[in-house]
């Protein structure tokens, strides 16, 4: 049976998937079958859905300024096209004829194709809004590294400012994304790590406070300070990888499912 | 926009299960 990584595209192709896989079975047992329906009108509810959701794809691959959402959406829409006109066909072939062999293939290719197809074209873009967050995630990280170079109240005060909205950004779309997931590890893995950014946040102002504290007043331990502020960088950052790592993997772990 | 194509997405995926009720129970007889 087959599997979707995420709540929306399983709730849409999960119902067909299962009726798809049924009725390739039924066609294998039974080669010669009876005779079929008439299914010009189905064929063309699926004619008419494919051809508004052509549109919107167009034009959402027109309107997205992702390079790869941009080349992988058409093939998977050309995908979707094809297999409805494998349907136009059979449709055809069995209004003259219908015991007609070539069009019960026709029939079963055309239905898988729509699944595979729309299948391709949900993936396509759900990667696109994953690298959102990727992006997103690249940019807090980045930020991350500058509390380094942050030596005094002025400057932190700036660094917090900056890191903030970043920050919030990403814990957000993490939350979101989360819910979506439909693998349990993944999900948990996620979880875990964005509380830890965003318990490791108020500890790593207060790391730069102390480095930059001690560092004005030239106490002792200033290279303490700095090793402790660097450790949660070092920590944050290993933490938002892993987010990172996770947000890309689509492999469905059987052991791991809830 | 997203939610837009998964509608889409969604209308489809009912229309093809539609049709593929009707070989199936064509087939099942």
């Amino acid at each position: 049976m087959p599997v979707f990584h995420t709540k929306t595209i399983e709730s849409i192709l999960e119902p067909v998937a299962l009726q798809v896989s049924q009725l390739v079975i039924l066609h294998e047992e039974a080669e010669d079958g009876n005779a079929m329906p008439d299914l010009y009108r189905p064929v063309q509810a699926v004619c008419a859905a494919v051809n508004n959701l052509v549109k919107v794809g167009r034009e959402t691959a027109e309107t997205s300024a992702d390079k790869v959402l941009k080349q992988e959406m058409p093939l998977a829409l050309n995908r979707v096209e094809e297999a409805s006109g494998l349907l136009v066909d059979a449709s055809g072939l069995l209004r003259d004829d219908p015991f007609s062999v070539p069009a019960r293939k026709k029939l079963i290719d055309g239905a898988r194709g729509i699944l595979s197809g729309t299948s391709a074209l949900l993936l396509a873009f759900d990667e696109a809004e994953v690298r959102k967050i990727l992006r997103v995630c690249k940019s807090v990280l980045e930020y991350l590294a500058i509390a380094e170079v942050v030596e005094s109240m002025e400057d932190l005060v700036t660094f917090v400012k900056n890191l903030t909205p970043g920050m919030t950004t990403m814990s957000k779309m993490i939350d979101q994304r989360e819910k979506e997931l439909t693998h349990q590890v993944h999900r948990e893995k996620l979880v875990y790590s964005i509380n830890s950014v965003k318990n490791l946040t108020p500890v790593l102002i207060s790391g730069i406070k102390i480095f930059v504290t001690t560092k004005q007043t030239g106490g002792r331990g200033v290279g303490e300070s700095q090793e402790n502020r660097n450790y949660v960088v070092t920590k944050m950052s290993q933490e938002i990888h892993e987010i990172i790592r996770v947000l890309q993997l689509t492999t469905y772990d059987e052991e791991g499912w809830d | 926009d997203a939610a837009e194509m998964v509608k889409q997405a969604k209308i489809l995926a009912m229309a093809t299960s539609q049709l593929v009720n009707g070989i199936k129970g064509e087939a099942e007889t």
